[in-house]
């Protein structure tokens, strides 16, 4: 069975800053239908991720802040060469379901997530 | 290659009911660190399920009230004895994350979501 890797199963990742409102990161997850948004700093470097289960956290304990007060900034990521088994054991080992692809200089590159994983199932 | 059953990678699905609210859904999100509850009726039979992207839409759009005004009320749903290649073909044409699995009577037994089969690449 030939090695599949990550650059063939990562889309382009929607990025935002991290001073922007929980409302604003709500939107882009409604209007471009996704879970997970990589933050980017001025030069378009990672400095932390929030996901849908981030705003739900928000709302449980009734924060209302920018969302640099409530993204995970310690951010696991994939690079685009690596097999896609090792993206899903990182995945599994956190218990988080998306890595940002990032290169050298933590640019970043797309994202995978565990739905596009379990997608090369659905054979 | 031997079929894999859903039975075989289902967990448990902790549910709620409609008339809770959307912090009640949220806390439960975080308590459990899960991203998807199946909504039951008195009965235990499913009505609907409700998501942390959910919770972002109420963010998005400003909704306040309980959460059978955001839920899903048609669900996608899976049964034990289907092969996970359906399952994930399923989760992959209604662009969804999760499978409530039921049984004829629409009882709630379990769930799969794409991350169980995610975990299924990490060897
Ligand atoms: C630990 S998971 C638990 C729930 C569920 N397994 C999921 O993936 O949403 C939720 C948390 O993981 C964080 N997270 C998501 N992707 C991440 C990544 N690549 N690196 C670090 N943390 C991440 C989110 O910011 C969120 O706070
Ligand atoms: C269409 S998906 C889009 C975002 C992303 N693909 C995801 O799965 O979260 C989000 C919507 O799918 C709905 N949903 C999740 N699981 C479902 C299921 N098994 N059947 C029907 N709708 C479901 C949620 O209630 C939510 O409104």
């Amino acid at each position: 069975q030939k090695v599949m890797f990550v650059r063939k199963v990562m889309r382009g990742a929607i990025v935002l800053k991290e001073d922007v409102s929980l409302e604003e990161a709500a939107k882009v997850m409604i209007e471009k239908s996704i879970n997970h948004i990589p933050i980017v700093d001025d030069e378009g470097k990672l400095v932390g991720i929030i996901t849908s289960w981030d705003i739900a956290k928000a709302v449980a304990i009734g924060y209302k802040g920018k969302i640099n007060g409530i993204m995970t900034k310690k951010v696991v990521t994939a690079n685009p060469d690596e097999p896609i088994e090792l993206a899903a054991s990182k995945m599994e080992k956190h218990d988080i379901s998306a890595l940002p692809v990032v290169d050298v200089n933590l640019k970043v590159l797309g994202i995978v997530t565990s739905e596009d994983l379990s997608k090369l199932l659905a054979r």
